[in-house]
């Protein structure tokens, strides 16, 4: 018999392990987790979002992604030790309690499944979608400039063998599309975040402009307050900031769109890196990254839970 | 399945804005093949490349011609792929 407590949270795992893990976490707190699929990859691969709530109907909502970018595994691997944290901590923790007493929280572990599978089975470095692109030899689309948000300006490429290619127009890729509908569709999604690796950096919007975003202060704050004490958990220290102040112009992002379509608490994470394996993070790294990332992710949160707009 | 035997991850620290154009028109030049795990961003900000054996020594020499300086973070990719897949190995017997 299969049960949460037997899944190895400190190893990586392929789609298929994870996706029966999932069922494995619903199995097991059924009034508590449940299983949704927002969509098909295009190579007809499940979108599955696991859904965390104690009820009611459209309660305001906090969006959790991780993987998008496929080979990031510490990325899917903190959001499947993540997810049994949320449900484990339920009725314990009391900011976790009072979180899903008022709210529901969605995470897709796998954002981009196609991609996490070739990364299994062909090239561990792919990092973009599986779609082919009519013209080129090259495949796939990177997911996060795919969005509609300053999509197509010179922080993205137009050439289909980039790793940062944005695709033939925005949300063309299923996997962006799925996650637009669900959001949209909801429409009472109070906060966005979108889990990467690697680089320790906790950014909000914007990316694809230098004006500060309208409540720039306010995410500052928050992403202050996250990132430290993140480094109370293991001393590792984010740097903080817009996307363009912190990194570089980046066009067509996730929390740029989800920014500019209403979503004030929106956040991206660049997990840790040790600065000997990039994202190729041993995976006796999975559970310090998960453990001081839920520091960061708790603080986000509750401060979502006590400011409602 | 592919192999990445001898490719480099080099971590790149650009001082000016000048080398900075330069990493990124390395993102160009498609023969070399070369792939940014951390674009470049802004002077003294690391970047970290991977660099298939084939492309090290044209990338190093150009490197070291234009005085950017870089460390070898990764030395040998697949080594680390090869760890990591016996350490999924592991876990799965277990």
């Amino acid at each position: 018999e299969r049960s949460t407590s037997t899944f190895d949270f400190a190893s990586y795992h392929t789609i298929d392990e994870i996706y029966s893990w999932m069922d494995t976490l619903v199995a097991d707190h059924p009034d508590l987790v449940s299983k949704l699929q927002i969509g098909q990859s295009y190579e007809n691969r499940s979108l599955y979002v696991l859904k965390f709530s104690t009820g009611g109907s459209n309660r305001s909502a906090i969006w959790l992604d991780t993987g998008i970018h496929s080979r990031e595994w510490i990325t899917q691997a903190t959001g499947a030790w993540t997810a049994n944290k949320i449900a484990e901590e339920y009725g314990q923790d009391p900011s976790v309690t009072a979180i899903l007493d008022g709210m529901d929280i969605f995470l897709e572990i796998i954002a981009n499944p196609d991609g996490f599978a070739y990364t299994h089975s062909s090239n561990r470095m792919w990092r973009k979608t599986r779609s082919i692109n009519a013209g080129s030899h090259c495949v796939g689309v990177d997911p996060n400039r795919n969005w509609d948000a300053g999509f197509g300006g010179s922080g993205s490429s137009s050439n289909p063998c980039s790793e940062t290619y944005r695709g033939p127009y925005a949300h063309s890729e299923r996997e962006v599309k799925a996650i637009v509908d669900f959001i949209l569709g909801h429409g009472n999604v109070k906060s966005v975040i979108s889990i990467h690796s690697y680089s320790q950096m906790l950014l909000y919007p914007y990316g694809y402009k230098t004006a500060p975003a309208p409540d720039h202060q306010e995410l500052n704050e928050v992403a202050k307050k996250a990132v430290s004490d993140l480094a109370a958990v293991y001393g590792t220290k984010y740097t903080y900031g817009s996307i363009v102040d912190t990194i570089y112009l980046a066009d067509g992002t996730t929390i740029d769109w989800t920014y500019d379509n209403g979503v004030k608490y929106s956040f991206t994470f660049e997990l840790r890196d040790t600065g000997c394996y990039g994202f190729i993070l041993p995976s006796t790294q999975i559970i310090p990254t998960a453990t001081e990332t839920w520091a960061a992710l708790l603080d986000i949160m509750v401060h979502v839970l006590e400011h409602p707009y | 399945e592919q192999l990445f035997v001898g490719d480099q991850v080099l971590r790149i620290t650009a001082s000016n804005e000048e080398q900075i154009a330069l990493l990124r028109a390395l993102d160009e030049q498609t023969e070399l093949q070369v792939d940014f795990w951390r674009h470049p961003g802004s002077p003294g900000h690391p970047a970290d490349l991977r660099v298939p054996f084939p492309s090290l020594q044209a990338v190093k020499t150009l490197l070291e011609s234009k005085g950017i300086s870089y460390s070898i973070m990764i030395e040998d990719l697949q080594k680390l792929l090869d760890e990591e897949k016996k350490a999924m190995a592991k876990s799965r017997r277990t």
